[in-house]
């Protein structure tokens, strides 16, 4: 564990957290999209998996049982509590051409081929790309709340702070694994036109093109 | 390459 880990996850609670609550005290999902929340509801399934297999500490498996039960309730409530308010027309992103190459792809390049390692590695190749549905649902609208930008950039925070703990790791530990890092560069990357707005607009809610 | 080395992340 180092600094940017730590961070990184906390970064990545608080968005959690500030999507979930935004939901809640607004009773609405206007704005977010369904399908990126199914997305990382499946991530946290398929990678944390391990969970029923092997101990690693206690803040690891009370993270990863936050991180899956968040999810879970993120999903609930958009698609059953508040789904009056969600914006299906413009969650239009189509997830099989997604899903498909990324469970393909899982198969073909991984650490080992064995049925936890190839979930574990689909879980890193679709968290990757996983945020595409948003990102495309604001890109469509041409508008996001403050508040979801927050929760983007929380997000986005995370997975930069990620590239900095695996260059820690590599310098101080000697340990790299390619397979996270391709991914969280390309998971960082995407964020790169959204964390030039975010900054050059102050975390205003704004009208926004990708 | 460290197999599975990463599962302590999150």
């Amino acid at each position: 564990m180092n600094i940017f880990r730590l961070i990184g996850d906390l970064s990545h609670l608080a968005a959690i957290i500030i999507l979930l609550l935004k939901i809640w005290k607004s009773r609405s999902c206007a704005g977010i999209s369904g399908k990126s929340q199914i997305l990382f509801a499946i991530v946290f399934t398929t990678r944390y998996l391990d969970l029923l297999t092997s101990f690693i500490s206690l803040y690891n498996t009370c993270m990863k049982v936050i991180y899956i039960g968040c999810a879970y309730a993120t999903v609930y409530l958009i698609y059953m509590k508040f789904r009056a308010t969600y914006d299906g027309n413009h969650d239009s992103f189509r997830v099989e051409f997604l899903v498909v190459p990324v469970g393909g792809l899982a198969v073909l390049i991984n650490h080992d081929f064995s049925f936890l390692e190839i979930l574990w590695t689909f879980s890193i190749y679709l968290e990757s790309v996983a945020i595409l549905p948003q990102l495309f649902m604001i890109s469509k609208t041409g508008e996001a709340e403050t508040i979801t930008t927050h929760y983007l950039f929380c997000l986005g925070l995370y997975r930069a702070l990620y590239l900095f703990n695996w260059i820690w790791r590599f310098y101080f530990e000697g340990f790299f694994d390619m397979i996270a890092i391709v991914a969280g560069v390309v998971q960082t990357v995407l964020y790169c036109d959204f964390f030039y707005l975010y900054v050059t607009k102050d975390g205003k809610g704004y009208r926004f093109s990708i | 390459l460290a197999f599975s080395g990463s599962k302590d992340e999150l």
